[in-house]
């Protein structure tokens, strides 16, 4: 629903227009133009060029430019659909929208095998799952010895891998995420089905009749 | 330790994009 004065023009948000985003997320065209508000703060916060670069992405997420995050910057290539080193509007609403409470399970299951999938191989292979336990690792305060985390991915694997061919397939990930739903925790983001409280600005700037 | 590699992952890297929302509104 529109708030604010229709000026007879459908008004386009980053050269994106908020009805056929909205077509194809499981926002509204209001939440589309709430979503341009935030876009707009964390886009500028670097440089002003109406695009979110992988700086301006971390600084938002920890409000601390320097901080190291293999996990966030997975997160970024993926946001980053048209792999530009840079999020452009539409690519950022269409990938919030996975992260929306009521996006179906199959679409966060695919998202977080994307994720995993380290090396964009159609699998998430032991290798890069190693390679993203030493790295997280090594930015927080756990530690755990070669030995145990060689134990972990045994046991992950022991589980996940179904076939035993070292990796795991879309269909076993779908099986083992079923079994261990608290996986999919981070896929779910509460504050996107408030998002026309928490941004009420874009009320005052609307142009868009829904 | 009684967790799969993929929620140590999770949890090790403190990975919450409502940071995205915070503080930003």
């Amino acid at each position: 629903m529109g708030c604010g004065p229709s000026k007879g023009r459908r008004q386009y948000l980053g050269n994106e227009d908020p009805v056929f985003l909205a077509s194809q997320t499981t926002f509204s065209v209001s939440e589309v133009e709430a979503l341009f508000e935030l876009f707009k703060t964390i886009s500028s916060s670097v440089i002003d060029d109406g695009l979110i670069n992988k700086e301006e992405f971390v600084l938002a997420l920890f409000k601390n430019r320097t901080k190291e995050n293999l996990f966030a910057s997975r997160i970024f290539d993926l946001f980053d659909v048209k792999h530009r080193g840079v999020i452009d509007f539409g690519d950022f609403v269409r990938s919030l929208h996975i992260f929306h409470p009521n996006t179906p399970l199959e679409d966060k299951i695919g998202f977080s095998f994307k994720l995993y999938d380290l090396d964009n191989t159609g699998f998430i292979e032991r290798k890069g799952v190693k390679q993203m336990l030493l790295a997280l690792l090594g930015e927080s305060e756990m530690k755990l010895a070669d030995e145990a985390i060689e134990m972990i991915l045994d046991k992950t694997f022991l589980e996940a891998d179904i076939n035993q061919d070292g990796k795991i397939d879309m269909t076993e990930w779908q099986h083992f995420v079923s079994k261990n739903p608290s996986l999919l925790k981070i896929m779910t983001l509460p504050y996107l089905r408030d998002i026309t409280t928490a941004f009420p600005s874009f009320v005052f700037n609307s142009e868009v009749d829904e | 330790l009684n967790m799969n590699a993929f929620d140590i992952i999770s949890l090790s890297s403190g990975f919450d994009l409502s940071g995205l929302f915070e503080e930003n509104n």
